[in-house]
């Protein structure tokens, strides 16, 4: 999976957009962000899913901009409903 | 905005809060203000009223916590999750949580406590995030709070909910300290538009931070903000105007432009004025009017004028030109201006002059407000 700018920082980002998109965007906890490459995976929808609710460009993609964005602080409750 | 599964809301319209302990950041009245100008950012646009109570349980239950806290959702240390707050509804429902690792601070040296607090009891009213990154309920911590305000997306998810407050209109509230700019009156016989442009089929009314948008289709015009529509615009624009081969409008303001499309502003803008042709000693655009039938552009600035053909993106020569020569009746300088029906309305001040070009004379004087039905 093309986690360019997560890739380099290792396992604290990775650990980050796991929970992140868990946590905030329903991500099933059993589907592991390595897990597949294909564009439909559910973990590259969910990342579209989070960067098209956060008003980002809708790549699929970590990049820089998203990972910032996930860094910053923020309320607890998810973007979207259970 | 968005709502909660089910859309959770409060069946009453009294709400009670209790403060059940505080943080030791900041004093406690401090605590109590900026929890207290929170509810208010909230009771202004809505039916709903709030009052305090100080033991036994309230519908809204204010604490601040560390880590664990009983609620099968810890806090996380300092930083990331700042608080969080549950939907309308009985026991741990409505209730807002506060991360005390945080710094909770009055001002914007650390987290700041009224901004928070107004966003989760959002939540504790019944409102999801947002996806406008404008509004109070997007989301992520806005650090420039200065540009904070609860904009139009968050008034209208909390009517969607509530309704309006009994008497006042739908205005949105600044939740800071400052006053916001008055709401224009549509109907104020003295009212004047900053810029009036077409939008694929309605018209748009310009005024400070706000537009009045009408449709020939629906009597009553609708009354928003410019942000809530397109974020990136600034206020107290100066001249607007659609190219409808284009599909586009574009706004001015002083030696900027930028295209919109719908509610997108378009990529690559704003530009300058001056790649259009102006001479630099144009420093901002009065009105600008696009001629359908012509595809000609006009720029009005002060008692000038300049045209630009659009089909080949280039000023036409021999201009500037007078106003008043090939504008009998439009002067000394023009507010704003848009044609419908062949007709160009030019708006200065209160008054407002229907000019046909072909005849060349006004037609008819006018309120600048008569196309909202005033």
């Amino acid at each position: 999976y093309p986690l360019k700018g997560a890739a380099r920082d290792g396992d604290d980002s990775m650990d980050l957009v796991q929970h992140y998109l868990e946590k905030y965007y329903n991500l099933a906890k059993d589907v592991k962000l390595f897990a597949r490459r294909q564009d439909s995976s559910p973990v590259v929808r969910k990342i579209q899913e989070m960067q098209k609710f956060l008003g980002l460009k809708v790549t699929g993609k970590l990049n820089s901009d998203t990972l910032e964005v996930m860094q910053k602080p923020r309320c607890g409750v998810p973007d979207v409903g259970r | 905005f968005s709502t909660f599964p089910g859309m959770p809301r409060w069946r009453k319209t009294h709400l009670t809060y209790r403060i059940v302990d505080y943080t030791l950041d900041l004093p406690r009245d401090a605590v109590d203000s900026a929890i207290e100008k929170a509810v208010k950012v909230w009771e202004k646009v809505t039916p709903l009223t709030f009052s305090r109570i100080y033991e036994g349980e309230a519908d809204i239950m204010i604490t601040f916590a560390v880590r664990d806290h009983g609620d099968f959702y810890p806090f996380d240390g300092p930083g990331m999750v700042l608080a969080h707050a549950y939907p309308p509804g009985p026991g741990i429902n409505g209730d807002a949580h506060f991360d005390d690792d945080e710094q909770w601070t009055k001002d914007t040296s650390g987290t700041n406590l009224f901004y928070v607090a107004a966003h989760e009891l959002g939540h504790s009213l019944g409102l999801q995030h947002s996806a406008n990154a404008e509004a109070l309920m997007y989301p992520v911590y806005n650090t420039d709070l200065a540009q904070v305000r609860l904009s139009q997306d968050d008034v209208n998810g909390i009517q969607s909910l509530y309704g309006p407050p009994p008497t006042s209109p739908a205005d949105p509230v600044v939740p800071t300290e400052s006053v916001p700019p008055e709401t224009p009156d549509m109907c104020d016989p003295t009212l004047s538009f900053d810029a009036v442009s077409t939008l694929r089929g309605e018209i748009l009314f310009f005024k400070d931070r706000h537009f009045w948008r009408k449709s020939l289709r629906t009597l009553e015009p609708g009354f928003y903000l410019l942000s809530s529509f397109w974020p990136s615009l600034p206020s107290g624009i100066d001249a607007a105007y659609e190219v409808t081969s284009k599909d586009t409008v574009f706004i001015f303001k002083q030696n900027q432009f930028w295209a919109i499309r719908g509610n997108e502003v378009q990529a690559g803008y704003p530009r300058g004025i001056h790649t259009l042709g102006f001479p630099p000693t144009v420093r901002k655009i009065d009105a600008a009017l696009f001629d359908k039938e012509k595809k000609k552009s006009y720029f009005f600035v002060e008692d000038k004028y300049w045209r630009f053909d659009e089909k080949k993106q280039s000023m036409d020569p021999g201009f500037p030109r007078q106003i008043v020569e090939d504008f009998p009746g439009i002067e000394p300088k023009v507010d704003a201006v848009f044609e419908s029906f062949g007709f160009f309305y030019f708006f200065n001040g209160s008054s407002q002059l229907e000019f046909d070009p072909n005849a060349k004379k006004v037609t008819h004087v006018l309120k600048s407000n008569s196309w909202l039905n005033c």
